[in-house]
């Protein structure tokens, strides 16, 4: 049996807006530990891990391990119909996972199971030269600065700050910002804006993101609730000289 | 000069 209720659907909706624009079907594992979920996008560029321990449920109740692939799409389509203020509950029947909003009505949804055409991928374990963490408006505020000039990004950290760079056709951005966190390696790669944009849709997830960057190395962008009973997490390849 | 890479060197 599964059953999972949550008191808003805030946190489902914030993290569906940015996993249904990366991947196109995910499987949900659910266990009495909590719900989680890995996934890899068909050009391998971006992963993602989304978990959601047991203690951020009013009430969570999972007695056998349960595997939940679902259409991200149509997930979304069922979340983007809550409001801010129902309460939601997830469960199970043969071959649906069924959604249910609880406000002035109660409204059950049913969403399709669906056979997964691959694997989920396991997260890769990557050792990082830095990690420092800066406020999510700033960061969404700077890759939308660095939009006015270019389609990639140059991030890089240093002992005291933390930098974004774009340079186009008729001008270039430069982005500063002191992070006030014990980083003690320089480390810089570009990526390309629009992968970084469809991660920040989950905008309201966390008020900061932390951030790993290595010398051509993927970007790791991590958006962690305080009560640290939910994470998601990102993993997006650079864009390298050829 | 510049181009996309994947993940895959990582899994």
């Amino acid at each position: 049996m599964f059953k999972a209720e949550l008191s808003n659907p805030n946190i489902l909706k914030t993290s569906f807006e940015a996993i249904s624009a990366i991947v196109d079907e995910i499987q949900f594992q659910t266990d009495s530990e909590g719900l989680r979920l890995d996934a890899l996008d068909r050009g391998h560029i971006t992963f993602l891990h989304l978990d959601l321990k047991a203690s951020l449920f009013d009430e969570y109740i999972c007695d056998e391990p349960e595997k939940i692939n679902i259409d991200t799409d149509e997930f979304m389509k069922v979340l983007k119909r809550s409001k801010s203020d129902d309460r939601v509950l997830l469960s199970l029947d043969e071959g649906n996972l069924i959604i249910t909003f609880e406000g002035q009505a109660k409204r059950t949804f049913k969403i399709r199971l669906i056979d997964m055409e691959y694997e989920p991928a396991t997260p890769p374990a990557i050792e990082y030269p830095t990690e420092f963490s800066i406020p999510f408006d700033l960061f969404k505020n700077s890759i939308n600065d660095i939009d006015i000039y270019s389609d990639k990004v140059s991030l890089s950290v240093d002992s005291e700050k933390f930098k974004a760079f774009a340079t186009g056709e008729f001008g270039e951005v430069n982005i500063e910002f002191i992070h006030g966190e014990s980083v003690k390696e320089e480390a810089s790669s570009v990526f390309s804006l629009e992968k970084i944009s469809e991660m920040l849709k989950a905008d309201k997830f966390s008020d900061n993101v932390t951030l790993s960057i290595g010398n051509d190395m993927p970007l790791t962008l991590s958006l962690k609730m305080i009560s640290e009973e939910g994470e998601l997490r990102f993993l997006l390849a650079p864009r390298i000289e050829n | 000069k510049e181009k996309q890479s994947s993940l895959d060197a990582f899994f």
